[in-house]
């Protein structure tokens, strides 16, 4: 504040009163075994408010009747420390009630990238003003949620729904049968695919090792998901067989350096396959969870 | 996986615009150094991928 090198950052503390309240989701048992998670949507169920309060609330704030909801994945680290990442957000209005969906997909990838155990699928719940400011409303002290119970069978409790597809139908085999012809029939796999690279012109001479390689490639046809699936999510392309996991390729080569030529290692990445998957246009790609 | 691919690679990871003019002169005496080729096998065996064929 006294630095002479920095003028003096006025602020205003805005007060946001947000409520939160802390949502825990067994996931035991929840995703079945080699199965894959398309989407994750949390039910929350808007409790109506009384006419009584609606008819002070619209005296008080005439402008503003909704509150912005959040919710946040939180991470509870090995060392005791906590992290949260956005995963939805959106405002709801004091005059709906009934229940309302959030996507909590990105949360459940978060969750299945944890080492084991695991510990539950913790989301925070914010409900906080529409915006910041002193002609805010406060609208978000009228939205309520009912929250969950001890048993777990109260009326009205949030709900997590897992839309998954068993990847024995929907997925990819490992390697194709070298024995039998792909035809469209076939499920997509990783065909083996040598490339000579003796048989390069532009290699002769420079390229010394190695002489060829197994790149693979990916063949054969995907399954497509159920027509409910797709009517829901119209954004997703089919799926189609693709390389979801690539390795590099070493070589050495001969590079020439005041007249004379020396041996040289180069690795060119995504070479070779390594894995192929169904895999639809357009689906999200999970973040990656930070260390 | 294409010729063109695989060449544009080898290109852009040694910083070359076209393919170096190499003839068989060059390469005869060459030998590959003992650290050259065992850079080679580590990469190849963290690539984990199947083994290349060698010659």
């Amino acid at each position: 504040r006294f630095s002479q090198n920095f003028r003096e950052v006025a602020g205003r503390f805005l007060v946001s009163e947000a409520s939160t309240h802390l949502l825990v989701f067994r996931m035991e048992q929840r995703l079945p075994p080699n199965s894959e998670l398309v989407q994750a949507v949390l039910r929350l169920f808007q409790e109506p408010v009384p006419k009584a309060a609606l008819r002070r609330h619209e005296l008080l704030s005439p402008r503003s009747d909704r509150a912005r909801v959040t919710i946040q994945w939180l991470h509870v680290r090995e060392d005791g420390s906590n992290r949260t990442s956005l995963i939805d957000s959106r405002l709801v209005s004091i005059h709906e009630s009934g229940w309302k969906a959030f996507d909590v997909t990105e949360a459940v990838n978060f969750w299945q990238q944890l080492s084991r155990p695991r510990q539950p699928l913790l989301l925070q719940v914010w409900v906080q003003r529409e915006h910041l400011g002193p002609l805010a409303s406060s609208a978000h002290k009228l939205v309520h949620f009912t929250t969950q119970g001890p048993s777990g069978a109260r009326q009205g409790e949030p709900q997590l729904e897992l839309h998954t597809l068993d990847l024995r139908d929907y997925g990819a085999q490992d390697n194709c049968d070298p024995e039998a012809p792909v035809t469209q029939g076939t499920r997509c796999c990783r065909q083996e695919m040598y490339i000579d690279l003796q048989g390069m012109k532009w290699a002769e001479n420079w390229v010394l090792e190695p002489p060829g390689f197994l790149a693979y490639e990916c063949v054969g046809t995907c399954q497509q998901p159920p027509e409910t699936l797709t009517f829901k999510w119209p954004f997703l392309g089919p799926r189609q067989c693709v390389a979801s996991e690539t390795t590099s390729l070493p070589l050495i080569v001969s590079v020439k350096e005041g007249g004379k030529a020396r041996a040289q290692v180069v690795s060119l990445p995504n070479m070779r396959v390594q894995k192929c998957s169904c895999a639809s246009d357009g689906a999200p790609v999970p973040r990656k969870l930070e260390p | 996986m294409t010729e063109e691919q695989i060449l544009g690679s080898l290109l852009q990871q040694l910083h070359l615009r076209e393919v170096p003019v190499l003839d068989k002169g060059d390469v005869e005496e060459l030998v590959i150094p003992a650290p050259v080729r065992a850079q080679y096998v580590a990469l190849l065996k963290r690539s984990h991928g199947a083994p290349s064929r060698g010659k």
